[in-house]
């Protein structure tokens, strides 16, 4: 994951 | 990535197109709510803050950088093009827009996944997407004849988002932990709001009449 950051959608 | 996404992501492109094809070439914007332009450059201005600082893939920052170019571009024709702006009905183009982003803030400071600037302002997106089509939708209802361009682009972008859900049900079954429900109830609500559009588009396209949609 990014940071926790997990949004990998448009 | 899987196909569903996919063609959803491509039906979202589409519909972006089919719009600014519409602006740049007719030079017009009838039927085309501003204030839905206006909430969706506000949707894509807080859904992708992270674009310069998470890298995800070519593909990802693409098209961000497409949907932010576009949807910010769309606003500035609408609003400052002189001939586009000609175009516009501001006078039947009233939903109050701003009524839908403070709830949608509230919303989003109330139910996130985590409490994070970036998180809430990830979610706010997401509520703000699902209702962002509701000015266009009462457009449409007040304006008689709906020109071809316009129908496909209201279609192809509540049709984006169904694809979407398509996906987030394959996702589900294919990955452990992927489980997103506000993310799945927003795309739902969001969907559904264009239930009866679909219903309309459909009887137009299978009766070969005009798209009409009742008052």
């Amino acid at each position: 994951t990014y940071n926790g950051y997990h949004h990998d959608e448009l | 990535m899987n196909i569903f996404r996919f063609a959803g992501d491509m039906t979202h492109l589409a519909s972006v197109l089919v719009l600014l094809l519409k602006i740049h070439t007719i030079k017009s914007c009838a039927g085309i709510s501003l204030k839905t332009q206006e909430l969706y450059a506000l949707v894509f201005a807080t859904r992708y803050l992270d674009l310069f600082t998470d890298y995800i893939s070519l593909y990802n920052t693409l098209m961000k950088l497409i949907f932010l170019g576009s949807s910010f571009s769309i606003v500035w024709y609408i609003r400052y093009h002189k001939i586009v702006r000609r175009s516009y009905d501001k006078d039947q183009d009233t939903f109050r827009h701003y009524f839908l982003v403070l709830p949608c803030l509230l919303l989003a400071l109330l139910i996130n996944e985590k409490f994070t600037f970036r998180e809430v302002m990830w979610t706010f997106s997401l509520y703000l997407e699902a209702v962002a089509i509701l000015p266009q939708l009462v457009l449409l209802q007040r304006t008689r004849n709906i020109d071809n361009l316009t129908g496909q682009y209201v279609f192809l972008l509540g049709a984006y988002r169904a694809l979407y859900i398509l996906n987030w049900i394959y996702r589900y079954f294919t990955e452990p932990h992927y489980v997103h429900w506000i993310t799945w109830i927003s795309g739902l609500v969001q969907t559904l709001l264009y239930a009866d559009f679909f219903y309309y588009y459909f009887q137009s396209w299978k009766n070969n009449v005009k798209l009409e949609l009742p008052a």
